[in-house]
């Protein structure tokens, strides 16, 4: 699965996300990356996210759009947000995985309870970093 | 008043074991992750959309072989590759989606495709490809997806499963 956050100059958030699925999947089988809400959400009044990892477990807390609601309607920030549902509230199920988010105040945070993830970020102004685990 | 931008991309849930990231395996990783964030950094530094800016970064990491979407899925049991997208924009909630799609190259347009030119979000098999086609979007013949490591962890995983030894590895189960 890959997948790509951002906020442009004018305060505008999106998220998208892409996948071949898992090894040896059931044909028909879907997971969380097209599911809106699960594993793709973005509304500039909280976030973009695009997650990635265990599909159902993703779709079963529908962890995108949990964050949203975290930040919208329990004023948390983005980073205790999405801290709480990757690596707390994910375990709970048994889901590995993590994500990648972006505020509308520019933060951002890549949280994961698996043992890596593949990521690259840039900040304006500041150097484009990559990273893997 | 202007903000700065700010984008990030994954490569995925699939990171191999330490014991088998050799330093060459790993650079080229870096490379591949440095190659992708570039369309979607070069949209946003000429004060383009985040819309087009994840558009892009997602499209170049869909044609990196390395990473497990477009070029480079893997195999679902039957042989077949079945890619999923999905992109959604903050200014509106506007969103489009497509499951279960194969022989499109990049699928994220595909998924932008379903958001811009009809009115429903989420578009499955040969009605997401229809759209794919109206679209004018570039396909491929599966020769252009197959990837050896992808086929080979699919072979795997079939041996594994036979032999009732089937691990939790999430190289080979997420790419």
């Amino acid at each position: 699965t890959v997948g790509a956050v951002a906020r442009d100059r004018q305060g505008n958030l999106a998220a998208a996300t892409s996948t071949g699925g898992m090894t040896a999947k059931r044909s028909g089988r879907v997971g969380d990356s097209p599911i809106i809400g699960a594993g793709t959400f973005a509304d500039n009044a909280t976030c973009a996210v695009s997650a990635t990892g265990d599909g159902e477990a993703f779709m079963r807390l529908l962890v995108a759009h949990e964050i949203d609601a975290r930040m919208r309607l329990a004023a948390a920030t983005l980073v205790q947000a999405a801290t709480a549902v990757v690596m707390s509230d994910l375990g709970v199920i048994g889901g590995s995985g993590g994500l990648i988010a972006v505020a509308g105040d520019g933060s951002m945070v890549l949280p994961f309870n698996s043992d890596g993830m593949y990521r690259a970020w840039c900040i304006e102004g500041r150097d484009p970093e990559t990273a893997i685990y | 008043m202007t903000k700065p931008f700010s984008i990030a991309i994954h490569g995925g849930a699939g990171v191999m074991p330490r014991r088998d990231m050799t330093p060459e395996r790993e650079a080229g990783y870096n490379v591949a992750l440095s190659r992708a964030l570039e369309p979607g950094k070069a949209v946003l530094s000429r004060g383009g959309s985040a819309l087009d800016a994840v558009t892009g970064a997602v499209a170049a990491l869909e044609d990196e072989p390395l990473f497990n979407a477009g070029r480079g899925a893997v195999f679902t049991r039957e042989g077949n590759q079945e890619m999923d997208a999905a992109i959604m924009d903050g200014r509106d909630r506007s969103a489009g989606a497509v499951a279960g799609v194969s022989t499109i190259r990049n699928p994220i347009h595909a998924a932008r495709a379903v958001m811009e030119r009809t009115e429903h979000v989420l578009m499955i098999g040969a009605g997401a490809v229809a759209i794919a086609r109206e679209a004018g979007l570039v396909f491929e013949d599966d020769r252009y997806f197959f990837t050896r490591d992808r086929w080979e962890a699919l072979q795997d995983t079939l041996r594994m499963e036979a032999s009732g030894t089937l691990d939790d590895d999430p190289s080979r189960r997420h790419g």
